[in-house]
């Protein structure tokens, strides 16, 4: 049965949805709902797959994608591959805010956080650092390459471009349903 | 990953995704979440809607984008999130994915691919015929 207003989020992440809701109750917009419904999540590391400290990249590094997005006027305020600030749907937010673009990405993306008065601090936990090691230690297993050599499926890189590219049908190598975004 | 969705009680949509992304990624690697129409979309004429799985293959079908335009159309929102999983299926069979939607008169619904040790999709809601945040799941298709 249909009712308003309504706040519906992914995974059973609940305070992330009573953080929403509570927003609502007191006067806030659906903008602020999303973003500090979401914020909650990066807050509480919501099952290891949003916030600091989860999903290492290769180098070991935690990175974090946002975005947020206004129904009525379609702005979109967006942030990829931010390093070293916590707050990722905040600096999205301030995207819509304070510039006309609507995707700004990496360390830059950063630096701009950082003038809008976001911490510049490191993401990394023992928990994403003892992931890391793990993963070292497992020849670098499961990983994102294809067609390099020496081959990816069984040791480390740094990688070269296999001269000879086999083509792959969609080969899905990541299997676990906490690695998603 | 989080994807969100609002609407307000005057249907204002807005939505929203966080994440850090899949583990392991090669540096530099951003998946749907950040991209509009992908990790969400809002539209206060027709809904919204967010996705969450593999995004290095959602992104590639814009689903929220698509799930929004197909509320436009009059879909429910279950049949909408049903269709574009069943759009993404043709392509990738395997794809580890699940999409949520709402429309502006508060409808909701969510859809997830099938694929072995995924076969239900949790996610939460909020209304005023709840007395508090429900965990609700669905069947994979």
């Amino acid at each position: 049965t249909a009712a308003l207003p309504v706040v519906i989020n992914t995974w059973a992440f609940r305070k992330a949805t009573e953080t929403a809701w509570r927003v609502l109750q007191l006067g806030g917009s659906e903008l602020d709902a999303v973003e500090k419904g979401c914020g909650q999540c990066e807050i509480d590391q919501c099952d290891g797959s949003v916030g600091y400290g989860g999903s290492p990249d290769e180098s070991g590094e935690t990175t974090l994608d946002a975005m947020i997005m206004d129904g009525n006027t379609m702005e979109v305020g967006a942030v990829a591959d931010l390093r070293r600030v916590k707050n990722a749907i905040g600096v999205a937010r301030k995207v819509i805010e304070h510039t006309k673009h609507t995707l700004l990405v990496g360390e830059s993306a950063s630096l701009f956080a950082v003038r809008m008065g976001f911490p510049y601090e490191d993401l990394t936990t023992p928990k994403s650092l003892s992931m890391y090691s793990k993963w070292l230690n497992q020849s670098c297993q499961p990983n994102y390459w294809k067609n390099v050599v020496p081959d990816s499926s069984k040791s480390c890189g740094p990688y070269k471009r296999l001269e000879k590219v086999i083509c792959e049908k969609w080969t899905i190598s990541q299997r676990n349903v906490h690695n998603h975004d | 990953t989080i994807g969100m969705v609002v609407i307000g009680g005057n249907g204002t949509v807005a939505s929203g995704t966080s994440t850090n992304g899949g583990v392991h990624k090669i540096p530099g690697r951003v998946g749907d979440s950040p991209i509009a129409g992908a990790g969400s979309y809002a539209d206060s004429t027709a809904g919204g809607a967010a996705a969450t799985g593999d995004g290095d293959i959602m992104m590639r079908f814009l689903p929220s984008y698509q799930a929004v335009e197909y509320m436009r159309m009059g879909m429910d929102p279950t049949v909408a999130c049903q269709k574009v999983i069943s759009r993404i299926q043709k392509y990738v069979p395997e794809f580890f994915g699940a999409v949520i939607c709402a429309n502006t008169t508060g409808s909701y619904g969510a859809a997830c691919n099938k694929i072995p040790g995924f076969t239900q999709f949790h996610f939460m809601v909020y209304n005023p015929l709840l007395s508090q945040a429900a965990e609700q799941v669905v069947d994979c298709i």
